[in-house]
């Protein structure tokens, strides 16, 4: 709750009044406005230094609320392919989206014009790249711009929220996902802010839905004032946050800039709650600039709070995390997002451990339960990849089912924590199944990943389905995103175990503190430690330990593995990533990507780990095999292609690219012929063209490549002279000439255009046109003028049948 | 892409050599090369004006020669991803 006393905070803008979702306007009632942005304001955060972008329609640069804070360098028209962001106007203003959620940014405070946005003094800057055909290309283009000039980037779009979609970007955006949050912000991390669906009405779930699914977007729900579910909201276990947007007619609804220089309170769905969060994560970049794009969701993970949202489903995490499919860990919270950020320290590296399930192709039966299990140590053996504390987890799934939408699937922790990854959907009457499709839960933050995680899978018909034909989960794998040592035990004076906010009000911010305990984990400092006197493990040397347990021992019987900082353990044999060192009795770490391994030097890795492979004498261990190589998958080997192969696939002579002299056949090298001969594969040699082809791929005159000198191209075939109908023009990339064909209904022109001289029957010549032999009713006076003011006869219907009768009407 | 996609005049490649091997290979097949593809190294937007802007099957042509370049680690044409503001 903040005081109701609007005199220290102030703005001249007419809307500011309005602006429920920032302070309160009732002077008699105690009101909710617990997103805490005018506390993260007089805190002096306003976003200053910050730069944000939206990826949408465009922004008007010159709207008054916009223009002082607009930052070109943070702008670009992929659609246009110039620097002006400028949306297109028609008269249904269509292009309005962009400029809407920028306001919610970056609007200019105290300018007397409409409203003030979240971060009022950060720099705001828009990509136009929603006004085209969106593709692969487009969408990775966007994401990439500056990534090391622009710190935030928010999106409120995505794929269809019809309830039957399941997309998500393409193989050219995950890149520049993962290309931002590894080298975005000089290193730190691109942020992607990414509204969820609006497909509530339609049964939607935001799992199908790529982007708010990915770990590299924060995904961010609404609510309405009241803390109600909006119509529109989807579900779903992505869902890290929530701010405020409009929900019913008599819920208020949130002011914004619109386009023409306007302020709009019209309806915004889902779509302001992500530039409303991008404003609060712009307030905590200005209070420190060096958190890292995964800094920045553990921030939102702290700091969000269930208030006052209704769900049914709240539960408290096994780290004491508060969670929800609906709103994620809650609504955002301004100002203990500054004053967290402010004191943060940098979270330990990011580890990922994928575990994958052993099992065969497993049948979903209707209505019928399927359980499938994985235990994990979290990658334990490989230190690189060990996951002990977790952030997000992926679940990726090959599932073939005849009815998408009648699956549910659900994910149970080790702690026992169930998210929904998957609800029912009952428009999806897609039979394509989940091709490897990546759902993802954040419910399990701050939880510990070793134990056993339950897959529950459940087909319940909605309609007649052939009863024989079963779903298969054919395989699921789990990846795990996290760290292996605690994320903020190890700097325990910046991250308290509670949140110590200096919230005035007494009794709200104790509840507040309390909902946020972590777990006792540690042992108390102080406590002394006694002198151990039990029987040691069967690895300790001579008896000698200080506990139970293998890394209690003294001294080991075979091999110490790990070191002074992760500690050691005793093993009977070193584990994978590892070779046994004798004489030293240590396990020593293999090469780099190296699995197993006789020694540290070159040539002494045997295997390389799942993903690499081997190569050379040397024994390098590779993600891809160079030029010249294949990856073979079962030794995990790079092996050497055909030696007429430049590059091959699987197989030594599945070529893909041939050495120089060789050209491909198939998947085979061939000698490449010399012109007008091309290889016969069946006669092993090369043999003549056809005498009207230069080049060719076969003996037939259809298939030439390049034609012959003195003979021309006519469609797919090589002529010496053109057909009627055709005449004789120059190709525009090649260098020979090719038959184009006359305008239609003619059959014998000079060229392009209106240079018909003779016409196909039932159609007169008139000024180079063929021109049906037919009139047009109505063609009286007032008609013709019509049809020449209009220049209608520059149009093709009416150059066929009006203009003639024009012209003969005179 | 499945048999409902809408294919476009555009292409994705991958190309090793740097930005006067991507030119070179856009004018050898008849492609306008509009630059590097945002952050992404080696990945060039290729485009072909006389390719139907919109089609419902990838079309073949002289351009299609240059998926078997072996210059060409990677091509892709695009397709066109439904996308609505929210």
């Amino acid at each position: 709750y903040t005081s109701n006393d609007l005199n220290f905070i102030h703005f001249n803008d007419p809307k500011w009044s309005s602006m429920w979702y920032i302070h309160c306007g009732d002077k008699n009632n105690r009101c909710r406005s617990e997103m805490n942005i005018l506390a993260a304001w007089q805190r002096g955060y306003t976003g200053k230094n910050v730069v944000v972008t939206i990826l949408d329609d465009g922004i008007e640069k010159n709207h008054p609320d916009l223009s002082q804070n607009f930052d070109q360098l943070a702008s670009y028209d992929v659609n246009g392919n110039d620097h002006d962001p400028t949306p297109r106007y028609d008269s249904s203003n269509e292009n309005k989206h962009g400029t809407r959620c920028a306001g919610e940014v970056a609007a200019v405070a105290n300018n007397s014009h409409c409203i003030v946005g979240i971060a009022f003094n950060a720099r705001i800057g828009g990509i136009r790249m929603l006004d085209g055909d969106v593709t692969d290309v487009v969408e990775a283009k966007s994401l990439g711009i500056r990534p090391d000039y622009i710190d935030i980037y928010s999106a409120s779009w995505g794929p269809e929220d019809d309830g039957k979609t399941v997309d998500g970007p393409g193989p050219l955006a995950k890149q520049a996902f993962e290309m931002g949050i590894k080298k975005g912000r000089k290193g730190l991390g691109s942020i992607f802010v990414w509204a969820s669906g609006n497909g509530g009405r339609q049964g939607d779930h935001c799992s199908c839905d790529g982007y708010t699914n990915s770990i590299y977007t924060i995904s961010v729900s609404s609510t309405t004032e009241s803390g109600a579910k909006p119509w529109y909201l989807e579900v779903c276990s992505s869902t890290l946050a929530t701010s405020y947007s409009s929900g019913e007619f008599y819920d208020r609804k949130i002011v914004t800039t619109d386009l023409r220089q306007r302020c709009t309170d019209g309806h915004t769905g889902t779509s302001v709650s992500a530039p409303m969060v991008a404003g609060v994560i712009a307030l905590a970049l200005e209070a420190n600039p060096l958190i890292t794009w995964r800094d920045v969701q553990h921030l939102l993970v702290k700091t969000s709070r269930p208030a006052h949202l209704k769900a049914s489903d709240w539960k408290t995490n096994a780290a004491g995390h508060r969670v929800s499919h609906l709103y994620g860990f809650g609504l955002v919270d301004a100002e203990a997002m500054v004053v967290e950020a402010k004191k943060w320290r940098n979270v330990p590296p990011q580890h990922i451990c994928t575990e994958t399930s052993t099992y065969r192709t497993r049948y979903i039966r209707a209505d019928q339960q399927l359980n499938a299990t994985i235990t994990t140590s979290g990658c334990a053996d490989h230190p690189g990849q060990q996951v002990v504390y977790l952030e997000h987890v992926v679940v990726r799934v090959l599932i073939s089912h005849s009815r998408r939408g009648d699956l549910q699937i659900n994910l149970v922790s080790p702690a026992g924590t169930r998210s929904q990854l998957l609800a029912k959907r009952l428009f999806d009457n897609s039979n394509e199944g989940f091709r490897n499709w990546e759902f993802m839960t954040v419910h399990c933050w701050g939880e510990k990943v070793e134990g056993q995680w339950t897959l529950e899978v459940l087909d319940s018909p909605s309609q007649m389905r052939n009863p024989e034909v079963l779903g298969k989960l054919k395989e699921w794998s789990l990846i795990f995103h996290g760290t292996s040592e605690h994320p903020y035990h190890s700097h325990s004076s910046q991250h308290s175990r509670s949140r110590m906010l200096e919230i005035p009000s007494p009794g709200p911010s104790l509840e507040r503190k309390a909902l946020v305990l972590l777990p006792e984990e540690d042992e108390e400092e102080g406590e002394e430690e006694e002198e151990y006197s039990g029987p040691c493990h069967t690895e300790c040397r001579d008896r000698s330990c200080d506990g139970p347990a293998a890394d209690h021992c003294l001294n080991c019987i075979h091999f110490s593995l790990g070191n002074l900082k992760t500690g050691r353990t005793c093993v009977s044999h070193c584990p994978r990533g590892y070779f046994e060192d004798t004489e030293a009795r240590r396990c020593r770490r293999c090469a780099k990507g190296c699995e197993r391994c006789v020694g540290q030097g070159p040539g002494a890795c045997r295997s390389c780990r799942r993903g690499l492979y081997l190569y050379g004498a040397d024994g390098t261990c590779m993600e891809s095999c160079p030029v010249g190589y294949y990856a073979e998958e079962i030794q995990r080997r790079c092996l050497k292609c055909h030696e007429n192969c430049m590059r091959c696939l699987r197989d030594a002579d599945r070529c893909t690219a041939c050495s120089k002299g060789y050209s491909l056949a198939g998947m085979t090298c061939v000698p490449e012929c010399a012109d007008g001969t091309f290889f016969h594969l069946e006669e092993m040699k090369c043999s003549p063209c056809h005498h009207s082809c230069f080049t060719c791929t076969g003996p037939g005159k259809e298939e030439c490549i390049h034609c012959a000198q003195d003979f021309l191209q006519q469609d797919w075939a090589c002529v010496p002279v053109c057909s009627e109908g055709y005449y004789p023009g120059e190709a525009a990339s090649l260098a020979q000439r090719m038959c184009r064909r006359c305008e239609e209904n003619c059959l014998s022109c000079q060229g392009p255009g209106v240079t018909c001289s003779r016409c196909r029957d039932g159609y007169s010549l008139v000024g180079g046109s063929c021109i049906i032999n037919a009139t047009c009713n109505n063609a009286d006076e007032v008609f013709c003028e019509m049809v020449k003011s209009n220049r209608l006869c520059e149009k093709k219907l009416f150059r066929q049948f009006c203009c003639k009768t024009c012209l003969i009407a005179g | 892409p499945s048999s409902r996609s809408l294919y476009t005049n555009h292409w994705a490649v991958r190309v090793r050599g740097g930005p006067q091997e991507a030119e070179r290979l856009a004018l050898k097949y008849g492609f306008n090369n509009l630059g590097q593809i945002g952050s992404l190294e080696d990945h060039y937007h290729f485009h072909h004006s006389k390719v139907v802007r919109r089609s419902t099957f990838s079309t073949r042509g002289p351009h299609s020669f240059i998926h078997m370049d072996p210059k060409v680690d990677w091509i892709q044409q695009q397709v066109v991803k439904s996308r609505v503001k929210r």
